[in-house]
This record gives C-alpha cells, structure tokens and sequence, in this order.
C-alpha cells in the first residue's frame, strides 16, 4: 500500500495542496532549497548560526533535513509523497553540516532545540515538525525545552515528534509533554517497526504513520529510501498543514483533537 | 485505549470530523 494511502491522507491530498497561509516550522539539517523538487514549494529560511541552504550536499545534515523537506514540501510530480507544497515552509536549520558519520537521526541539544521552537513560533509557525533527537540532556536545559513547548502550547502551535529509534519502552523530554504529539514508525500494513520506540504516553498521546522504506528526496538529485521515526513525522505534520488549510479557523485544539478521535 | 502503539494516523476521518465542526 502507498503510505499516504495507509494513512488515508490521498483524498484530502486530492482537495489541497495547501496554503501559504499556513506556515510549517521544520527544525532540522539545512535544506537543498536549489532542488528542482524544491524550487515550486514556499521555502522561507530561518536562519539560526547556520545558514538554511545546504553547503555540502552530501553531509548528514543536508541529506536528512532535504529528505523531511521533500515529505512535506516537493512537487506532486516528485516521487517523494510531497503532501503540502503549496504551505510555507520555514526552514530553521539545527543540525550542523560538519556532522561526521551515518546518523540515523541528527540530534541537538536541549537549549539549541528551545530556540529553535521559539523562533519558528516567533515567525507564525501553525505546526512544528521535529524529527529529531536530543543529546547532552540536562536538569536546566530540559527547563527551557519545556517552556518552549508551554508557549506554543498558549500560542496554539502544534508539534509533531519523532518517538525514538531505539526500540525501547519510554519517553523522552520532548515526548512526555502533553502537548506533544509522539510519533511511531509504522510499516506498509501499519505494524510499529522494530526500531522504534513505543510507550504508555506515546500509546495515549501519539500517532503512527508510515516510517519503512519511504521513498524521497536525496540533496543532490538522486532517490533516496529511508525509515525511522524521523520520516514518519512529517505524515503528521504534513496533515494538520493540510487540514489547517481547509479548516483556518479551526484551533489547535480542534485539530488535534480531530486527529486523536 | 491504554495501548504502548498508538492508532495510525488517520487524515479522512480528522477531516470529517473538522468538516461537521466547521460548516
């Protein structure tokens, strides 16, 4: 089965592409914002220390945050499931592009992801996409990661999380907030895969979407497949950026709500 | 539910749902 088909997303994809209107924070790698996929969609960067277009295509960095672009944000044409293209996306790049080795999911520290959150909500973000990790947790750290998530909890931001690639039992700072929604990575029949984490709160608060052999965006031209927790994200994220943009006045709340029933 | 899974995302019905609440 397509995956945006398991998740039932193929009709409301037929009735929108998507507004403008409605901004997606995307906190992740730099993005190939050159990309002929890419180039239609409504990219605005957010810059960080970093710079929000890719300098090393083939970096980690680059590879992931191109290929959680490309869910969201590629032409229909592309073979990536490219759900919204026509929302804004804002790109807010956190992983940095000096990052060495094959990491399954880029990872940032708890202060650097707080800043992150609290400028795409500075910059209108409706909906958040973190398919992400955090390194060097600590007690203080973890303080500011939760206000971050209180202020766009009062300012009716939504967030979508990655639950883990660890194949555990638990949560973690960012999936233990209320108002988070988890994440699990799911295969074509909608099975959890072994990697990914799984939990009481994540269970209660969650949602799966397809994260196995997902086909997308590489930086530099080429396919990519890829799975894990990060990829499923941004099926959550891409379909509160569509339902928000069918429904504008509906409330964070309504909207969530609409997808827990 | 009190499942460690949770339920598969499901875009037609939220819009359903948004659909009645919003007329």
């Amino acid at each position: 089965m397509h995956p945006t088909e398991l998740v039932k997303l193929t009709r409301l994809m037929q009735r929108t592409q998507g507004s403008s209107d409605i901004r997606i924070g995307l906190i992740d790698g730099p993005v190939a914002t050159s990309h002929t996929d890419l180039t239609n969609g409504h990219l605005q960067e957010i810059s960080g220390n970093n710079g929000a277009s890719c300098t090393r295509n083939n970096s980690n960095a680059c590879l992931h945050g191109t290929f959680i672009a490309g869910v969201l944000a590629a032409r229909r044409t592309s073979p990536a499931p490219a759900i919204c293209p026509d929302c804004t996306l804002l790109i807010r790049p956190i992983f940095s592009e000096s990052t060495s080795g094959r990491e399954h999911m880029p990872s940032a520290t708890p202060q650097e992801l707080a800043g992150a959150i609290f400028d795409c909500i500075n910059a209108g973000a409706r909906v958040i996409n973190l398919s992400l990790a955090l390194a060097q947790p600590s007690t203080r750290e973890e303080k500011l990661l939760d206000e971050a998530f209180n202020r766009a909890l009062s300012r009716g931001v939504l967030i979508a999380a990655a639950a883990g690639n660890q194949g555990m039992l638990g949560s973690s700072v960012i999936t233990r907030h209320p108002w988070v929604i988890p994440v699990v990575a799911c295969d074509l029949r909608g099975y959890p895969i072994n990697e990914s984490n799984l939990g009481s709160t994540i269970g209660t608060r969650g949602l799966s979407a397809p994260g196995d052999n997902i086909t997308g965006l590489g930086a530099e031209g080429q396919i990519l497949t890829m799975g894990g927790t990060s990829v499923a994200v941004p099926f959550v994220t891409g379909a509160i950026a569509l339902l928000w943009s069918q429904f504008p006045d509906a409330t964070a709340a309504q909207i969530k709500l609409a997808l827990m029933s | 539910r009190g499942s460690v899974v949770p339920p598969l995302l499901d875009a037609e019905s939220a819009w359903q749902i948004l659909s009645t609440v919003n007329t």
